[in-house]
This record gives structure tokens, C-alpha cells and sequence, in this order.
């Protein structure tokens, strides 16, 4: 059965599509099936692999509202490369958070979509917009695992917080399975003593020391700069720090096999 | 009467709180009285200031959960900088959106809330979270002006289509006299091509180029510094690249008076 990894933090703009795509491209040279989800309505997952968010294609817009006129398995489209699937986002996403409220299980329309894809896969990776919405909770309720970017900046290790809870919450509520199996700092620059200061937070905190990856992601421009061309940045330019992180950390990952 | 400035882009760590609290800062340092609204549920404008969004006391979330327990006026704190007040957040307004949907008049909460502040300051500045959320409307039911951080990177610069629909959206069904009256650049980085192809792109796009200020917010890891020990850059180091931007944008922001 496929690996369920949903990509979060509340914070905005810490790298957590930017992990999506590279891990997911990664963990595809390293020979495993891997299927992208794109929750988030920006759709940046969906760019970051050359693809438009405003065309009228099956996404998982329709999978949550409308799931007797569409199934996962028409919404997956290939990517230009081999071993790695996407189920777009589409702009009408933004709409479905008010939507969904009034809904009976809103918060397991995503898992009722996505519960056959688990033996298709070695690991599906989801990614979620910047808040706690309904959406990220759909997200929660299928995935097993949560894989948290810090970036190495205050704000982002405050944020950690609130995540904790919510996954508590979440766990006692909706998803007993759900865990938070690993946190990955991003946007390090040695050079900075902001970033050293919460590299070495995040290295003694009780509360997440042992969830940490010894992989750090540098700051990188090159992996902005891959977006930009719709590629991940280990196709795109594999000798770059951002390449070298990701793939590091693709191996990192498949050593942690999942369990806490 | 007080101009009133939405900050604003869905687009996550764009630079919104760093540029509603330096900003803000760099406004009372030009002898404006300013006072700042943090509607962003993590609460980061909350502690750039100094402050703990988890402390009890009247938030936003009150003024828009209870508005006849508490007034605006009671919610109002005075940070450490003359001229430069606060109504801070809170942890609970994650859960205000939920609560909010239901409410007859939920767009208007807010709006309410701050009607009479209007007369006793030269600007209120009201940070939004990185969604295109019901705390976000809220907000875009009172502000009359728009302020769009936006960080030099292809996401980024693409958010900006969603929120030039919002806005139209918001003005035709909510708030007519809303405007989006200026994008500022920020993180920008003259060493990177990235950077400089976003900026020429912020230039020369027929939708935005009257909008964006010439004051550009350059990269500069000080921001982030000023942020861990909860003072605005302009206070915490005059002399950085960050203050000099911040100090810079309050001067052409006050020259261009809020008319388009
Ligand atoms: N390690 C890195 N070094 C430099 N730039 C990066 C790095 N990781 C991501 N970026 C860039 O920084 C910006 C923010 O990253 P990204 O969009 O992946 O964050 P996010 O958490 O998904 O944001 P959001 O909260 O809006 O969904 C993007 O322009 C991205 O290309
Ligand atoms: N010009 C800048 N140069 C370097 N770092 C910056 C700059 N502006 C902000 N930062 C830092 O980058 C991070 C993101 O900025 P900030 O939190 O202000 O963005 P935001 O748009 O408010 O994010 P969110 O979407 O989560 O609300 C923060 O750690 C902040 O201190
Ligand atoms: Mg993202
Ligand atoms: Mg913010």
C-alpha cells in the first residue's frame, strides 16, 4: 500500500509545493510510483509541473463536489516524467471551502475519492494551502503521515505550535491514523544567524528533535526558478543545491519507511 | 478621515506582515498616528510587535464573535513606539471562519466593529492571512485600499490574477469604494535573474504597472532578525537594507495619498 503524505504548515511561503514536487520527482528517479495531489486552489503544485490550473479538466475540485460525475483515476494525468502522476488542482478550489461546509462527512470527501489509489502507488504525496481549512482537514483525513517544511525563519517555527494541535485534534477526531512523521527544515542559509538560531530550535526542541531530517534544503533560487518553467529542480538543473537537497532527501525518506 | 489599507495576496510569505508592521512602523516615524489590524489568525503582526497572540485579551476575534461584549476602542493596545497602536489577534480567530458562515451579515463583522475608528488616526493598516478567506472579506468590507506585497517569484507574481477578480467581485457586491492602489516588490534580489525577470514583469504588465511603487523591498535577512525579538526593522536596526526600504515606501506611500 502507497505511503500517504500530506505536505503542511500553516505558515505561508515556507516550501511546502516547492517539497511536493522536488520530493515527488526525486522519490520518482529513485524508482518509485508516485501520484501528486494538488489541494491547494492556487494550484502552484499544479504550475510546477507545466500545467494550467485554469484549464477545464477533471480535478480535485470535482472529486470533493462532484464525486458521482468523477473518479480519481480519470483525473490523474501523466507527467512528462516516467514514474510520476498529478491530480491537478483547479481555480474553482477556492470555492469549494464554503461549499463543503454545509455538506454531511465533508470532511471525508477527498478520502472517499482517493481510497482505491493506495495499491496503485508507492507514495502519494498532497499538497495544502497556507491554513487549517476544510480543505487541508480533507487532506488529513486520507493521509498517514504529515511531512512539515520549516523554513528556518521565527515565524515559521511558531507556526509548528499550532500544527501540533491541530494533528492531535485531528487524530482524536476524524483520522486515528494520521502522524506527523517528519519535519524538514527549508530555506537554510548558513551564512544568517536567524537561520542557524532556528536550525538549532528545531534541533533541541523536545517537541520535534526526533521528527527532524538530517536533510536541510538550502536557499536556493534555482528551484524558483524551476517553477517558472513548469519543471522540478532535479530535472531541471541536477547539479543545484535544490537538486542535491531533494535528492538527498528522497533517500532520507525511503529510510524512514513511514513508521514513526 | 483614516486611509484604510488592506495588505493583501493569497500567495503565502509574500511579505504581508513584514509589511503591514514596518510600514506601519516606518508611517509613525513620519509623525502619521497609524494603527494596525492583525487579521491573520497566526498572528505573526501580533508578535512582530512584541506581542502573544495567545494571551487573553479582546482581539479581532471578539469585535467580530461578540461586538456587544467588546468595542473596538477596548481592544486597542499601545505598543512600545509612539503613534503606533494595535489590535492584536488571536489563536481562536481560526476558528471565527467556521463560526462566521452561518452569520447573517458575516461579510460586514469587521466593517462594524472599526466604523468609528476612522476619525482618530492617519492610517489603519490591517494584515490578512494568505487566503482568499471570510476573515480576508471581512477585511476587504472596510478597507478602501488594497496594498499587494508581491515577492519577486513566479508564484507570486501569478497570484496576482486571482486577486485583481476578488476585488473586482468584492467592489460589485460588497464594497464599492475598494481599490487596489499599489503593489510593492519585495525580496528582491538584484544578484538573481528570477528576481529581475519578476520585477521587469511587475513593470511592464499593462494590469499593474501604474501600481507598483518605485520603492523596491530588497531581500535582506534583518527583517527576519527584527521579527524574532518582536520590534519593527526601522526601530530594531536603522541602518539596514530592510529599515532604508520600509522608510523609503512610508514616504512615496504618503505622496501618493491613497487616489489612484
Ligand atoms: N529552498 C528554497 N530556496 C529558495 N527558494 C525557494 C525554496 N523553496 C521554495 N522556494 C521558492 O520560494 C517561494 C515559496 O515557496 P513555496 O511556494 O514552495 O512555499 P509554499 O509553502 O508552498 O507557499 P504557500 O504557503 O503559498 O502554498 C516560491 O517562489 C518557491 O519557488
Ligand atoms: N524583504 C524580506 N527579506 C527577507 N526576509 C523577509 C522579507 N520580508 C519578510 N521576510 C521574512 O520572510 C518570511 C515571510 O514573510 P512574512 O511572514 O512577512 O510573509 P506573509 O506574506 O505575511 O506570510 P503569510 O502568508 O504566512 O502570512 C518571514 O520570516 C519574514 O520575516
Ligand atoms: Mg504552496
Ligand atoms: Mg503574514
Amino acid at each position: 500500500l502507497a505511503r500517504t503524505v500530506a505536505v503542511a504548515n500553516e505558515k505561508g511561503g515556507v516550501g511546502k509545493t516547492a517539497t511536493v514536487v522536488n520530493l515527488g520527482a526525486a522519490l520518482s528517479m529513485e524508482g518509485q510510483k508516485v501520484l501528486v495531489v494538488d489541494m491547494d486552489p492556487q494550484g502552484n503544485t499544479t504550475s510546477g509541473f507545466g500545467f494550467d490550473s485554469g484549464h477545464d479538466r477533471i480535478s480535485t475540485y470535482n472529486l470533493i463536489m462532484n464525486p458521482k460525475e468523477a473518479s480519481a483515476k480519470e483525473a490523474i494525468i501523466n507527467t512528462a516524467w516516467p514514474g510520476l502522476y498529478l491530480i491537478p488542482s483547479h481555480v474553482d478550489l477556492a470555492g469549494a471551502e464554503i461549499e463543503l461546509i454545509k455538506e454531511m462527512g465533508r470532511e471525508n470527501k477527498l478520502k472517499k475519492a482517493l481510497s482505491g489509489l493506495r495499491a496503485e502507488y508507492d507514495v502519494i504525496l498532497l499538497d495544502t494551502p497556507p491554513s487549517l481549512s476544510l480543505l487541508t482537514v480533507n487532506v488529513f483525513s486520507f493521509a498517514t503521515e504529515v511531512l512539515v517544511p520549516c523554513q528556518t525563519q521565527p515565524y515559521a517555527f511558531a507556526a509548528l505550535d499550532n500544527l501540533f494541535d491541530t494533528i492531535s485534534t485531528i487524530k482524536e477526531n476524524i483520522n486515528p491514523d494520521i502522524t506527523i512523521t517528519g519535519i524538514v527544515a527549508t530555506f537554510f542559509d548558513k551564512r544568517t544567524h536567524v537561520s542557524q538560531m532556528i536550525m538549532e530550535k528545531l534541533n533541541t526542541d523536545k517537541r520535534c528533535s526526533n521528527l527532524v531530517y538530517k536533510t536541510v534544503i538550502r536557499s536556493n533560487t534555482t528551484i524558483a526558478a524551476s517553477s517558472d518553467v513548469g519543471q522540478p529542480v532535479v530535472f531541471f538543473r541536477k547539479n543545484s543545491y535544490g537538486s542535491m537537497d531533494y535528492i538527498q532527501l528522497a533517500k532520507e525518506f525511503l529510510g524512514r519507511n513511514g513508521s514513526e
